[in-house]
């Protein structure tokens, strides 16, 4: 496609997920090669051809899920226990119905399980046997007995002490996650060897070895935690890469990303700075302060956005502003639209257009301007959320709530 | 709070330098 300053310019059939992954199989040895969940790239067996409507609704779930948590994050462990009774199972977010997954290797020997990468939780796990009631996965389940170098973790260890919800058996350490929906991961906290990479082998890295896990955790074999607690892979491996990690999410299901740890960044990046909240510890935060659409910055007071505050997540989809911004990015993109015939809305995405009959589409271009001057020009394939080609959506929503 | 979710991340190199307390955007990733 061409793009200009103010709009990118596509053929239509390159809107549309390919059939084939178009990914080499051979991947860099020094990055996790990372790919949707359900394309065709995917380790995981495709089940039922994925519904967008009911991903979008799962994705509101996890955003009703983050919004309770933050705003009711003073005092985590109890309202970890009160999350599961507050928010019904229908509209309770999951942190594992994240789309993205990577293979990882766990204990000695090792063995290869496909999980999903979640910046916005901690806890890494992976469901293990002897198992009271797991849900079915793709790999077979880990057995740490088989493993030579697996430790469990004793309840008198400050390592059982790092987790948000333990408790004890027989003098060994339990974890214990539950999320919104009432999703849920329960087991022995233990520490095996990590292969991320061939270069990257870890010992002694702590983990969930899950022994009652239920939710939409699809086939994957558990969840890689890279949220900002200490328990998180993350922090855990700190002082060997330095505090830094970086991905690249593909713009096609057919394609594959990266997940790399340590490292330097490449030269194009722009960086703005990450806040830290104590109370909410898990997630990354910045300032969000400007939004531009086709090279014009929109009408929005900066307090709009530091009012509410901004994170960054792997597992939300779709971006969620504050109800005015999104109202002003709304209101310019259909300006700019015009000559398309408006579509349905679909779940929550309520801009959507016909590209019916149309070789190529002209689209304005969308840029999230962060504190520093960092700029996020968002990818061709990050404004609109296409179903069809009788129904492409405008890929962003609206909070509710101002203060959301 | 706002939340920027991973289609508008896509095919971006995003940088978590927690370290140095930044995050970083570099557009033409996954190559």
């Amino acid at each position: 496609g061409r793009e200009t300053e103010s709009r990118h310019v596509v053929s239509v059939r390159s809107l549309l997920p390919g059939s084939v992954c178009s990914s080499p199989r051979d991947s860099n040895p020094f990055m996790l090669k990372v790919v949707h969940r359900h394309g065709p790239c995917s380790p995981l067996t495709p089940g039922q051809k994925p519904d967008y409507t009911e991903l979008l609704s799962q994705d509101q779930a996890r955003v009703n899920w983050l919004h309770h948590w933050i705003s009711t994050s003073s005092n985590q462990k109890s309202t970890r226990a009160s999350l599961a009774a507050n928010i019904p199972a229908s509209s309770g977010g999951s942190i594992g119905t994240g789309n993205y997954v990577v293979n990882v290797g766990f204990g000695t020997p090792t063995k290869e399980f496909t999980v999903v990468f979640d910046t916005g939780s901690d806890l890494t796990w992976i469901q293990c046997s002897p198992c009271r009631s797991c849900y079915p996965q793709q790999q077979q389940l880990f057995d740490p007995s088989r493993s030579s170098t697996y430790s469990n973790i004793s309840c008198n260890s400050p390592k059982c002490s790092q987790l948000d919800s333990s408790s004890c058996l027989a003098g060994r350490c339990r974890y214990e996650v539950d999320y919104g929906d009432k999703s849920q991961s329960e087991g022995f906290f233990g520490s095996d060897t990590l292969t991320l990479t061939p270069s990257d082998v870890l010992p002694n890295f702590l983990f969930g070895c899950g022994d009652q896990n239920k939710g939409l955790f699809g086939q994957a074999a558990g969840l890689l935690g890279l949220g900002r607690q200490p328990v998180s892979l993350v922090s855990q491996l700190k002082s060997k890469y330095g505090g830094v990690f970086s991905y690249c999410l593909p713009s096609t299901s057919s394609s594959s990303g990266y997940l790399k740890l340590g490292g330097g960044a490449p030269s194009n990046v722009n960086f703005t700075p990450m806040r830290a909240s104590s109370s909410q510890p898990s997630f990354y935060f910045l300032d969000l302060v400007a939004i531009e659409v086709g090279g014009k910055q929109l009408p929005i007071s900066q307090t709009v956005f530091s009012n509410a505050g901004t994170l960054l997540d792997s597992g939300t989809v779709i971006t969620r502003l504050p109800p005015s911004a999104y109202a002003a990015l709304r209101s310019r993109f259909r300006q700019l639209m015009t000559m398309y015939k408006m579509a349905p809305p679909q779940s929550i995405l309520d801009t959507c257009y016909d590209f019916t009959g149309n070789d190529t589409v002209s689209v304005p271009t969308v840029a999230l301007v962060f504190g520093g001057g960092a700029t996020l020009n968002v990818d061709f394939t990050g404004i609109l959320y296409v179903f069809n080609m009788s129904q492409a959506c405008l890929a962003f929503a609206g909070n509710d709530d101002a203060s959301d | 709070v706002g939340i920027i979710g991973n289609v508008q991340q896509k095919r971006f190199d995003v940088v978590y330098d927690i370290t140095n307390s930044r995050i970083g955007f570099g557009a033409n990733g996954c190559s």
